[in-house]
C-alpha cells in the first residue's frame, strides 16, 4: 500500500535501509579478497566463510543502526547495550527477510546474492544447525503466508533494536517511546489488522529463540576453536557470555 | 572486559565528517 496510507515513520524508516544490491557488491568483493589470501594459506573451509558472511553482515547492520533515525540520537553507551541485546536476532532477520523478500523455495539465498541448494546443505552438519535451519524454513514459510513486506520488515528491525528490556539504559524512556511508535506505525501500516499484527509479533518471539540457538551455536564451534578470530562476530559473542 | 568492546565502539564512534 504505497501512497497516502503509507504512515510518516514507515517511509522514515524505509529509507535507513541500505540498499541491497550495493550491500550485495560490497560483502562479495570482500569475501573474495579474503578467500584469496585464504587459498595462499590452504586454510580455507566453508564455515569460516560463512563466519565471514555473517561478520560482514554484522557490520552492516551496525551501519545501518548508527544512521538511522533515532538511534543516531543515543549515546554511544546506550546503543552498545542496545546491538549487544539484539545483534542475532537483526542477524537472522536479515537472513530470513532475505528468503521471504527474494528467496525461491528449496534454496538459501546468501547476501551475496548466491544461492544454494538445500541438498547441498550436509545432514552431518550437526543437530544444532539441523534444527536451526529446519526451524529457520518454518519461520520462512509463516512470514510468506502472512505476506511480510519490506515495509513491516523496516519497523520490525526497529521494533527489536529499541528494546526498552534492556537493562541499564541512560535513556531508557526514549527507548520506550520508539518502540511504541514503531509498534504504532507497523499496526497502522497493516491497516489495523490486528490478525496479521499478533502473528507477525508471534513471529518475533520465535525469531528471538531461534537467535538464541544460534548464538549457542556459534559459541560451541567457537570453544572448539573453529571461528576466525578479531572479528565484529567474536567480539559480541564474548560480550554475551562476559 | 572493557577492551573487549572495542570494535563496536570504534565502529560506532565513527566521525563521517572527516
Amino acid at each position: 500500500p504505497q501512497g497516502p496510507k503509507m504512515p510518516q515513520l514507515v517511509t522514515e524508516f524505509l529509507l535507513c535501509d541500505p540498499d541491497e544490491l550495493q550491500l550485495q557488491t560490497k560483502i562479495s568483493a570482500r569475501l573474495q579478497q579474503e578467500q584469496t589470501s585464504w587459498r595462499k594459506h590452504g586454510n580455507t573451509s566453508t564455515f569460516r566463510l560463512l563466519c565471514l558472511m555473517a561478520d560482514q553482515t554484522l557490520l552492516s547492520i551496525v551501519e545501518w543502526a548508527r544512521t538511522s533515525i533515532f538511534f543516531r540520537q543515543l549515546k554511544v553507551s546506550d546503543q552498545m547495550k542496545l546491538l549487544y541485546s539484539c545483534w542475532s536476532e537483526l542477524l537472522i532477520l536479515d537472513i530470513i527477510s532475505r528468503q521471504v523478500l527474494y528467496g525461491k523455495e528449496g534454496s538459501l539465498l546468501l547476501v551475496t546474492g548466491e544461492e544454494v541448494h538445500f541438498s547441498n546443505i550436509p545432514f552431518h552438519a550437526g543437530p544444532t544447525l539441523y534444527s536451526l535451519i529446519q526451524r529457520g524454513l518454518k519461520l520462512v514459510e509463516k512470514l510468506h503466508i502472512l505476506k511480510v513486506d519490506r515495509q513491516e520488515f523496516a519497523c520490525v528491525k526497529f521494533l527489536i533494536l529499541f528494546n526498552p528490556d534492556v537493562k541499564d539504559l541512560e535513556e531508557h524512556q526514549f527507548v520506550e517511546r520508539v518502540h511504541e511508535q514503531a509498534k504504532g506505525a507497523l499496526l497502522e501500516y497493516t491497516l489495523c489488522n490486528l490478525g496479521h499484527f499478533t502473528h507477525l509479533l508471534l513471529c518475533l518471539s520465535e525469531l528471538r529463540s531461534l537467535s538464541t540457538l544460534a548464538e549457542d551455536y556459534l559459541c560451541c564451534r567457537n570453544l572448539s576453536g573453529e571461528m576466525p578470530c578479531n572479528n565484529l562476530l567474536i567480539e559480541m559473542l564474548h560480550a554475551k557470555s562476559a | 572486559k572493557k577492551k573487549d568492546n572495542a570494535l563496536l565502539r570504534y565502529l560506532l564512534d565513527k566521525d563521517d565528517t572527516v
